[in-house]
């Protein structure tokens, strides 16, 4: 049980590392146990350091640091633990023009093993889709759906 | 295994029957404020099991039925439908093809079916647990909440990875 | 005492239902006291309706209308307490183009009696900036102040 | 009243003295993800009296202060001072134009000074309140702030009329 625990531990960040790297283009982030000798009940804290930084308080990270370091983990556990699809609603709405491209290249490298169902309007993310679908509410309350051509597209993109 | 499709009627905004199809890959989903996108990961999480009305964004379950607009009245019932592929075996059902189906009427009876035959809500929740799918876990990310993974207690990021193991 | 908060409550409810109708272009708000008899300690609820649907819990808005609601109620406040400046930190993350054109419009007038020290990076909202500044980080770690062209800035907008 | 400058040095990622001059109107600040732009909010914030370091993203006071990069050693002093034109004689001071300075050393010393004149963080307080301006109410929205007058209890909302009563 702690066996397992901890080899799951051991995985999730080494994933973890990669996958910061890959986002951050750089830097350095870990999972640390906060008490490693009691593994049945050791909470797990995340330390960050963006590239040329220090390490620094998770807190005093900027919003888009925070939610490309929340992305890594969640990509890292994806990477250990792979789910068939997964659901992402406007999760890259803090990141700058260049992390969304950096986020949209990892989700079409994990897109080979696992399906996403994305809601999005930002252009990187839009670019790395397969499929697309439109939902309007031409009738006030009532949603529909549309299939969106790639002019539209380009248009809602933001 | 992936999802096949979605069909979706009376719930939330979707007051008619609506059905999304599927591929393996990026399926994007994008439309203006307002316009339903977030209903649509309601809707799954809600076929899925989900048992809180909270993390529907409601206040009791009878939210999720389509409550009407200026135009149209309310309805009486809310249903939704996943259709999983299963050609890989992945779930232990002998079905090339799953389809899970929930339905809410505002008298507040539920109707759970697995390919039509009526089950009960458990068995939707025992096919799914230990998939690391839905509800449980960290397959579905809801609008605003990806922060969350940081801000919670370290204790809390524990089981997030207990449920990896 | 009392009769100064029903007073504001009265002005900032007036304004509150103006600027939502503004923003969203039709529809109605309300801030209702939870207890009208007790006006030193009733709280206040907030009923909206966006337009065309009918009105709901705060809950089951939208994450852009739940921004929008609550842009509309920050401008009411000032429009009925004028602050001389506002700063506003990315407030319009969660609105699409047409919503952050209400907002900046919005902005630009209010911007007649209020200094806005605005952080974003949405095209319609830097439109209506007067003065621009660009924040960078060339030496990593360090910020450092640029004066931003015009052209910069399209490429910057999202 | 409005702002005409913020001057920074050693405050967070400010390393080197900085200046941001403004007009009335609407200032805008861009810049890339985790470049310094909510560092300026909290420089306002900062010098204007904020006393929570959690307001500030912080755990400790001493967090403000410049804490070195890869390439450069952490400072031992933040400095923010904001000078704001007084000729509507919005302040009740004799200037036409005010700016408030604070200091914070590593020792965890503090000098607060008013148009370079000494005097305690209170005097700075008083300065301000009673203008609806800066650490309360609603006249500096942080980032992801702005749900919040949605999701607070109505009592919070209350006090927020209030405030501006
Ligand atoms: N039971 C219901 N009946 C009718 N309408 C509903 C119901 N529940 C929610 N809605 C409406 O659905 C809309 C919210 O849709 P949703 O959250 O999917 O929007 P969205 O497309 O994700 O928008 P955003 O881009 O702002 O996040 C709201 O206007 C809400 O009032
Ligand atoms: N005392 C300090 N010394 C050095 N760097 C600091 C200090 N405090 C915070 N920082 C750094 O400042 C950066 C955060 O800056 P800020 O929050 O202003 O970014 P931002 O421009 O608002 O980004 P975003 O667009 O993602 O919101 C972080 O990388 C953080 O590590
Ligand atoms: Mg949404
Ligand atoms: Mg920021």
């Amino acid at each position: 049980m702690a066996r397992k625990f901890k080899e799951t531990y051991v995985q999730v960040n080494q994933a973890f590392r990669e996958v910061f790297v890959q986002l951050f283009g750089g830097g350095r982030a870990e999972l640390v146990l906060c008490e490693p000798d009691y593994l049945l009940e050791t909470g797990v804290e995340i330390i960050v350091q963006p590239p040329g930084k220090k390490t620094q308080n998770l807190s005093l990270l900027s919003g888009g640091e925070r939610a490309l370091t929340a992305i890594a983990l969640l990509m890292a556990m994806l990477k250990v633990r792979p789910s068939p699809f997964c659901v992402l609603d406007e999760i890259e709405s803090n990141l700058d023009e260049a992390n969304v491209q950096r986020f949209a290249d990892l989700l079409s490298d994990f897109a080979k093993e696992t399906q996403f169902i994305v809601i999005s309007h930002r252009k990187g993310t839009m670019e790395a889709a397969h499929v697309l679908y439109g939902v309007t509410m031409e009738e006030t309350g009532v949603s529909r759906l549309v299939s969106v051509k790639l002019e539209d597209v380009e248009k809602e993109a933001s | 295994m992936y999802l096949k499709k979605l069909e979706v009627q009376g719930f939330k905004s979707f007051a008619d029957k609506t059905k999304l199809e599927f591929k393996p890959g990026i399926i994007l989903v994008v439309g203006p404020n307002g316009s339903g996108k977030s209903n649509i990961t309601d809707a799954i999480r809600w076929v899925l099991g989900e048992q809180s009305i909270k993390s529907l964004r409601g206040d009791k379950m009878e939210d999720v039925i389509f409550a009407g607009s200026e135009q149209r009245r309310s309805l009486g019932m809310a249903e939704v439908s996943l259709t999983v592929d299963n050609s890989s075996g992945f779930f232990p059902l002998e079905y090339n093809e799953i389809t899970v189906t929930r339905r809410l009427y505002r008298s507040g009876e539920s109707d759970y079916l697995i390919n039509r035959v009526p089950c009960r809500l458990r068995d939707i929740h025992e096919l799914f647990m230990d998939t690391g799918i839905g509800r449980e876990g960290f397959s579905i990310i809801g609008q605003g909440k990806v922060d969350e993974v940081l801000s919670v207690k370290p204790e809390a990021r524990r089981s997030l990875l207990e449920e990896a193991a």
